[in-house]
Parts: structure tokens; C-alpha cells; sequence
């Protein structure tokens, strides 16, 4: 017996409601967004940067990008006009706020916005994408959730509680001298709302009555002191000036601090190390050990003149798990102008010679500036290793920042302590001599499975 | 995604939405849309990005960064703007929409 005809099939991807009309009730823009954006993107190196949908070598005339920039921080508050049937059917749970800086830098993240806006909404609808809280600057912050044209102005929600709007996308798309960047800006809901209700009082009385309907902020009192920014671990990142050049490092001991070669190549120079802003502390230091230029290990190891204070002194990971989720804490993209930025990712890879570690991969988003920063595991708070590198395609200039390289820390712990206990650098001085495979694998060949035979 | 993202997806979803701004008796000018988050069903109420009104603003675009500009009312777009919005309805149903084109978009194989 046959079933029934079933109903002719239909996706029920995107259930949506025809369009409603709306009306403009105001345009409104956030003052300290644009000091801060001013402050992290408005110096001789605005020009290295683009925020926009088209990629950064598509030509735009200088005034259209100069209008992007103007309208990235602009939002605006509609009317919308509801039938009797959507009035009554349309109760869904309100919206509640997140007050200003109650979200800590490394907590996830929910996106919800619609690419391409409303060329395709049956199906990008409420489209959702995942990250964490990157860095914050005031009210500007930044997400490492992947974000695409026609996202602007969707909602940032937090996952405790449920649903709490965080921030709305500004932009979603970032190049840094023309390398993607792959983090979203955002612009923070709680001073936005306030703007919205200072604005709906000043302009008609008609809208006054309207702010009542505007949402709460609920969560830590708006005034507290900001909350310590990131997870505990977040803290042990620093940022190391050497002359000219500046990275990432993490303290492995009050004073040891680990970074890259590439950021302080030369033993007995003289380095300058900052803790996270909020403690604005900067501590001289020495260069005692740098790995040679030909080892792959791209190390360098810092002995500070005092103690860093309030430092967490991050616990090595002793193993490592492919696919756990992890994070990366470096001073990348913004570099002094803000504390370190938290990108998150899995580990994608560990590449082992005889089956030792000798390199990790993740997919957090890692860009320069970051060399030297620490990766931990989300699960341990562990430190699983030293972030070097990113990638960049010689073939295209094509840089991508969600593959990254870093080094294990399981290869550099028994020297670091060796030192740590008797100021001996034999241990480090091993690492200059890593095995041929060691070296191929950094070169990033194909490790030999096995010498290749003489025929004779 | 774990369970603590259940109901936080829901809650975003049900405060997504997708505006488009298009002008009157123009239907091939633009459209420009952008998402947006509402904040209120009851009067409608949607936050969105202000870069879709760019094209219709009265005095152009600089009003934009005029010294100490906040906020704009809402009568300094043109009176041609017309204004959408569409979002998912609370309850499951069959699906609505018109099939349209696509412009532009296309999903080439890797």
C-alpha cells in the first residue's frame, strides 16, 4: 500500500515572513567607537587598512574609501510597521544587553547576520558563525568569528546568559597591508542603546515613549571596574621591544620570558618587556640565548632585571591532542595600542619525527606581531607552545592567517628549567643542534621516509 | 554545538533579521541591505548598520563626520528611501518566498 503523496518537497532551511515596511527613525553613531577606532586604526598606518567587501587589491577610489570608513561606525533605529497577525504572533523573548566590558577578551562568541543581506535571505537568513572575544577597546571590539558582506549590523550574542546581545558587526572584513586579517569588527550594543535612548529623548516627543521599549542591561553593574580582561592564562602573554622591532613573548619563569628569534636575534641585547596594559608595567631585560639562523627552532630567551609582577606562570602541556580547542594570545594587529588579542581554533596538526613533537598547527587567526606569543589549550590552560609563523602562498602573496606554525613547548622545557635552575645554556645550545628531519620539517618539505638507497 | 549554545542560537535567530533599503520608483537602483537585531516586536523596533542609507542622505555623506555628529533624525534620508524588513517567524511553517535570481552569487566546486 502505498504512503500517501508526500506534500511536494520544499527546503525549510529559511522560514521567513514576507517583507514588512519599516520606517527611518534615526541614524545614530557611537563617539567613543570612532575615538577609539581613531586610536588603533587612525595613525600613518591607516592606509594599511581596509574595511570593506571588496578585497584590498580591487581598486576603490580614495573618497569611497574614505566614505567606508565614515559609515563603519553609523547604525540606525527603524519603525517597523506590524500587521494585527505578526503583532500577536511575533513574541518572541526580548532581547536583553550586556553592559559594557561585562564580556571578558576569550569568552565565545555567537554571531547572527545574513551575507549578501537580502539578495538570498530564503537561504543565508540568520546565518550563525562562532568565535570569541578578541580584544577590546572601549566600546570597538573585535571578534575572530568569520564574518561576510551583509553582515553588517547583525546581532553579537553571548552564550551565558542565553542570548545576551553583546555588540553589533561593523565590519565584517579586515586587511592589514593587504594580508586578511580574519577577525570582524564590532561596535558594543550597551553604549549603542544608550545613544539610541539619549537620541529618541532629544528628538520628537512621539519617540520618547519609544525608549521604553528598548532592551535592559543586565550582568555585572554598569561602573564596576573592567573586568580583568581574557582567562587567567591570557595574562602570561607580554610584549617584547627589541630597538625598532617588537613581538609577542610569555613568561615562563618570574623572570624568563620566551619569544622569537626573529624579534630579538642578538644574545646580550637589551629588551624591553610589558606585562598586559592594564598593569602597564615594562620590565628591562637581557637576551642570554637566540637559536642560530640555520635552526628551525626560531627561539630566543629573555632574562628580565626584576620580577614580573602579577604574572601567571603558565603549567607546559606534557602532551598534546590534535583537534582540541585551543587559543593563541598575541600582540599582532594592534601591537602596544591595546592589550593582546585572543584568537581561537583547534590544534590542526602535530608533526612528529620519531615520535617526538617538533611542530604544532592551529586555526586560530595568527598575524604578525604574534611571533613569540603563547598557545594554550582551552581545555588545561596548559602552555602547548611558541606561535613563529604564519602562512603565506609565495606563489599568489596570498597570506593565511588561520594556518600557523608553532613550537611544541615539550622541545624547549627541559632546557628553559636546566637554565632556570643553574644559568647553564648547554641545554638551550642543544636546539641549535637539531637532527636533519627536524630541519626538513620546518622548511616545511616532505620529511624523508628513509634515506634513499644507493643503487651499487 | 554543546548544549550551552542551544539556547543562545535560538535567541539569536529569533533577533535576526535582514533589512533592504531600495528607492521608490527606482526598483533597479540598489538594493542595499544589511542584518539587523530586533529589539522589540511589539512596537517593531530593528537596529541595523547605517551604511545602507549612505545613498539617501539629504546633505550627503559628510554629514557623517560633521564635527560631534551623534545621531540624525530620521527625516534626513530622501523621501524616495523605502525600507524592508524580513525575519523568521517564531513558529515552523512551509516555507514562503518567491523564488528569485541570484545575483551574482554562484558556488563554484573546489
Amino acid at each position: 500500500a502505498g504512503l500517501e503523496p508526500s506534500p511536494p518537497a520544499s527546503y525549510r532551511r529559511r522560514l521567513q515572513q514576507p517583507p514588512l515596511p519599516a520606517e527611518l527613525l534615526l541614524l545614530l553613531s557611537c563617539p567613543a567607537f570612532w575615538a577609539h577606532f581613531a586610536r588603533l586604526f587612525g595613525d600613518e598606518t591607516a592606509e594599511q587598512w581596509r574595511f570593506a567587501s571588496v578585497a584590498p587589491d580591487d581598486e576603490v577610489p580614495e573618497d569611497e574609501e574614505e566614505d567606508q570608513l565614515r559609515l563603519l561606525g553609523w547604525f540606525a533605529l527603524l519603525g517597523v510597521r506590524l500587521g494585527q497577525e505578526e503583532a500577536e504572533e511575533e513574541r518572541g523573548p526580548a532581547v536583553a544587553v550586556a553592559p559594557l566590558g561585562a564580556v571578558s577578551k576569550g569568552a565565545p562568541l555567537l554571531v547572527c547576520g545574513s551575507p549578501f543581506g537580502a539578495f538570498c535571505p530564503d537561504i543565508f537568513l540568520n546565518t550563525l558563525s562562532r568565535g570569541v572575544l578578541s580584544n577590546v577597546a572601549g566600546p570597538l571590539l573585535l571578534t575572530d568569528a568569520r564574518c561576510l558582506p551583509g553582515t553588517e549590523g547583525g546581532g553579537v550574542f553571548t552564550a551565558r546568559p542565553a542570548g545576551t546581545l553583546v555588540a553589533l558587526v561593523a565590519a565584517p572584513l579586515c586587511w592589514k597591508s593587504r594580508e586578511w586579517v580574519g577577525l570582524t569588527l564590532l561596535c558594543a550594543a550597551a553604549p549603542l542603546l544608550r545613544a539610541v535612548r539619549a537620541a529618541l529623548g532629544r528628538l520628537f516627543p512621539s519617540t520618547a515613549a519609544l525608549a521604553a521599549h528598548l532592551p535592559l542591561e543586565v550582568g555585572v553593574p554598569w561602573g564596576l571596574p573592567l573586568r580583568e580582561p581574557g582567562p587567567p592564562w591570557a595574562a602570561a602573554a607580554v610584549l617584547v621591544e627589541c630597538g625598532s622591532v617588537w613581538g609577542s613573548g610569555v613568561a615562563v619563569a618570574p623572570r624568563l620570558v620566551v619569544t622569537c628569534r626573529h624579534v630579538s636575534p642578538r644574545e646580550a641585547a637589551r629588551v624591553l618587556v610589558h606585562s598586559t596594559p592594564l598593569k602597564s608595567v615594562a620590565v628591562w631585560g637581557r637576551v642570554v640565548f637566540a637559536t642560530q639562523e640555520t635552526c628551525p627552532y626560531d627561539i630566543a630567551v629573555v632574562s628580565l632585571e626584576e620580577d614580573l609582577e602579577d604574572v601567571p606562570i603558565p603549567v607546559p602541556a606534557e602532551h598534546f591532542h590534535e583537534g582540541e580547542a585551543v587559543s593563541v594570545v598575541g600582540f599582532g594587529v594592534f601591537g602596544q595600542a591595546c592589550g593582546p588579542s585572543v584568537t581561537s581554533g583547534i590544534l590542526s596538526a602535530v608533526v612528529q619525527v620519531d615520535g617526538t613533537p617538533v611542530m604544532l598547527q592551529t586555526t586560530c587567526a595568527v598575524h604578525g606581531g604574534s611571533s613569540g606569543g603563547p598557545l594554550f589549550s582551552n581545555r588545561s590552560g596548559n602552555l602547548l607552545g611558541i606561535v613563529t609563523s604564519n602562512t603565506r602562498d609565495n606563489s599568489t602573496g596570498a597570506t593565511y592567517p588561520h594556518l600557523n606554525f608553532s613550537i611544541p613547548i615539550t622541545v624547549l622545557q627541559p632546557a628553559l628549567q636546566h637554565y632556570s635552575q643553574t644559568h647553564d645554556l648547554g641545554g638551550l645550545r642543544e636546539l641549535d643542534r637539531a637532527a636533519e628531519p627536524v630541519r626538513v620539517v620546518w622548511r616545511l618539505q616532505r620529511p624523508l621516509a628513509e634515506a634513499p638507497r644507493s643503487k651499487l | 554545538m554543546g548544549r550551552q549554545w542551544g539556547s543562545a542560537m535560538r535567541a539569536a535567530e529569533q533577533a535576526g533579521c535582514v533589512v533592504s533599503a531600495s528607492r521608490a520608483g527606482q526598483p533597479e537602483a540598489g538594493p542595499w541591505s544589511c542584518s539587523g537585531v530586533i529589539l522589540s516586536r511589539s512596537p517593531g523596533l530593528v537596529l541595523c548598520h547605517g551604511g545602507i542609507f549612505a545613498p539617501f542622505l539629504r546633505a550627503g555623506r559628510e554629514v557623517l563626520t560633521a564635527a560631534g555628529a551623534v545621531f540624525l533624525p530620521g527625516d534626513s534620508c530622501s523621501d524616495d528611501l523605502r525600507l524592508h524588513v524580513q525575519w523568521a517567524p517564531a513558529a515552523a511553517g512551509p516555507l514562503g518566498g518567491v523564488e528569485r535570481g541570484r545575483p551574482g552569487l554562484c558556488t563554484p566546486q573546489c
